[in-house]
């Protein structure tokens, strides 16, 4: 499953 | 963070600073499509709104204000500093041919139905074919200038470097977004021409052309 809150990539 | 991220960050943040540094030592925005500035500058703008819900890290923060900013910096350059240099001519593609169907998809194929989360898919989604209308502009011309062509090549190198990164955070941290993975194979993909040409040519010191 994808963590939709941590997206840290830019 | 892994080495090939923090590298395709950095050649991210290079290919934005060749072409600032390109627009301001020649005072001239020439082969260059605004077109593909504005749908950057669009991309940015959709991707980081999470800017005002999360903070990530202070790289992470500074990396999204310094890619906004300069996506605006660019189209002030083009569309007001230095408007008499810029060929609209050659820069022709349309862009609503791209921005509707990827809003359309974004709507479609999203993790979850939630505003910020279509906004980011549509980023993304965006950010892999931003790129065409700058490839269509070279063609078109059938050339480009050496630190175009640079500027093209370290924008590509950020993009696969992204895909080595994805490998690396799948094995290693057992992460994968699928969404970002295939559009960002798509927007690889859409370079390997250019790469081709850039690799054969201008690291052999000839300029970028296209036969005709």
């Amino acid at each position: 499953d994808v963590e939709l809150d941590d997206k840290d990539e830019l | 963070m892994n080495v090939f991220r923090l590298l395709g960050d950095m050649s991210h943040l290079l290919a934005i600073l060749i072409l600032l540094l390109k627009m301001w030592k020649t005072r001239s925005c020439a082969g260059i499509s605004g077109k593909t500035q504005i749908l950057f500058a669009l991309v940015f703008t959709t991707r980081y709104l999470d800017l005002f819900s999360s903070f990530i890290s202070i790289y992470n923060t500074t990396m999204k204000l310094f890619f906004i900013a300069s996506s605006y910096f660019t189209i002030f350059l083009m569309y007001s500093k230095f408007k008499a240099t810029y060929d609209s001519n050659h820069d022709s593609f349309r862009m609503e041919f791209l921005v509707v169907p990827v809003g359309g998809l974004a709507f479609l194929v999203n993790h979850e139905f939630l505003p910020l989360e279509i906004l980011w898919t549509f980023s993304i989604y965006l950010e892999s074919v931003a790129i065409l209308p700058q490839l269509f502009m070279v063609s078109k011309t059938g050339e480009a200038e050496t630190i175009t062509s640079h500027y093209l090549f370290a924008l590509g190198s950020y993009r696969l470097l992204y895909i080595f990164n994805w490998v690396y955070r799948y094995y290693f941290d057992g992460f994968f977004d699928l969404i970002a993975v295939v559009a960002g194979c798509v927007q690889t993909i859409l370079y390997c021409d250019f790469f081709y040409l850039y690799i054969t040519k201008v690291l052999k010191g000839k300029k970028l052309s296209l036969p005709a």
